[in-house]
């Protein structure tokens, strides 16, 4: 096919996109190392802090990583899942691929991995997701995903404590907003 | 996040996503994107599709394994991430989310709700890299 090959990417992040081309275009490489190498651009860039460390904080300030690649020859799968302290997720996701057998790696085990397999630990808290985390106390941990706990998670910060299924009051999800700059 | 589909000039595809998830989400929250089928998903015969969004409504209905399915059926890449974001939408209307695809063929296509506006970026032989805007 003469558009082939074809790299596509969720959202303008165009760098990354660049940068698979080049590897399936003009430097041999496979689709595999197109896709890794792609997302590892994003993760450096901290693409609209949306990918890679600094950004997304949780409700503790933390920054962890999620990452897949999957190959199309094989269907075989490689993730890791809340992977902390590890910038290259997606790296660690191939190496997942590559050297296991085993589909999705998470947390601190993940980490364990990682660093077995010759990856750095690093803080990925940063002076900006420090910031947004900050602000985000003093709007009262608004917005959140609690729902059904007491005290009002729509006013109030945590700790939470369920409430009986039978109060009144109880809700099915009220989602927080995702928008360009807050998505999966 | 991050969703990528690769294909090379003999048709091998792949497949990737990076995120930092959503913010403020509770400590050990997971979405979407380590998850085959919902963040993304290749088949070797027919194409790729990769979603963005609230991981934790797609991670329930995986759409890029719907999107794949549906282009198995015969359906255009844009037809198939429309039908795959109406099965969400089905259960979440408010859902907020898009999601990309692309054929063995190299035809390319997405779909989006709740955003005011969605790109995706695109790289192919006859138009370098570039974005497509998606109107939701």
């Amino acid at each position: 096919n003469p558009s082939l090959p074809l790299v596509i990417n969720t959202w303008h992040f165009t760098n990354a996109t660049a940068r698979a081309w080049a590897l399936l275009s003009e430097e041999g490489g496979s689709v595999l190392d197109a896709v890794e190498q792609g997302c590892a651009v994003c993760e450096r860039e901290q693409c609209d802090f949306t990918v890679g460390y600094g950004g997304s904080p949780d409700e503790n300030g933390e920054t962890t990583l999620d990452a897949l690649i999957m190959d199309g020859a094989t269907h075989d799968v490689g993730a890791v899942a809340a992977l902390r302290q590890v910038k290259d997720a997606i790296s660690v996701a191939r190496h997942v691929l590559q050297y296991t057998e085993h589909t999705l790696l998470v947390g601190s085990q993940a980490t364990e991995f990682a660093v077995s397999m010759g990856f750095k630990l690093e803080n990925l808290t940063t002076p900006k997701s420090q910031e947004m985390h900050r602000s985000w106390k003093e709007q009262n941990c608004q917005p959140n995903f609690w729902k059904n706990v007491v005290p009002d998670p729509s006013t109030s910060c945590g700790p939470y404590a369920p409430v009986s299924s039978m109060a009144s009051g109880w809700t099915n999800d009220q989602r927080a907003s995702f928008d360009r700059y807050n998505h999966d | 996040t991050i969703g990528m589909i690769a294909i090379d000039k003999d048709g091998k595809i792949s497949c990737g996503t990076s995120t930092n998830g959503a913010r403020n989400k509770i400590p050990g929250r997971v979405g979407d994107s380590p998850i085959p089928g919902s963040g993304c998903y290749v088949d070797r015969n027919v194409g790729g599709a990769a979603a963005t969004g609230d991981g934790d409504v797609m991670m329930r209905l995986l759409p890029a394994l719907i999107s794949v399915e549906k282009m198995r059926d015969g359906y255009s890449p844009e037809e198939a991430s429309r039908m795959s974001l109406q099965r969400i939408i089905d259960y979440y209307p408010n859902f907020e989310g898009a999601i990309v695809s692309a054929s063995l063929d190299g035809r390319h296509g997405g779909a989006c709700n709740g955003f005011t506006t969605f790109q995706y970026s695109l790289a192919d032989s006859e138009n370098g890299v570039t974005t497509v805007d998606v109107s939701c």
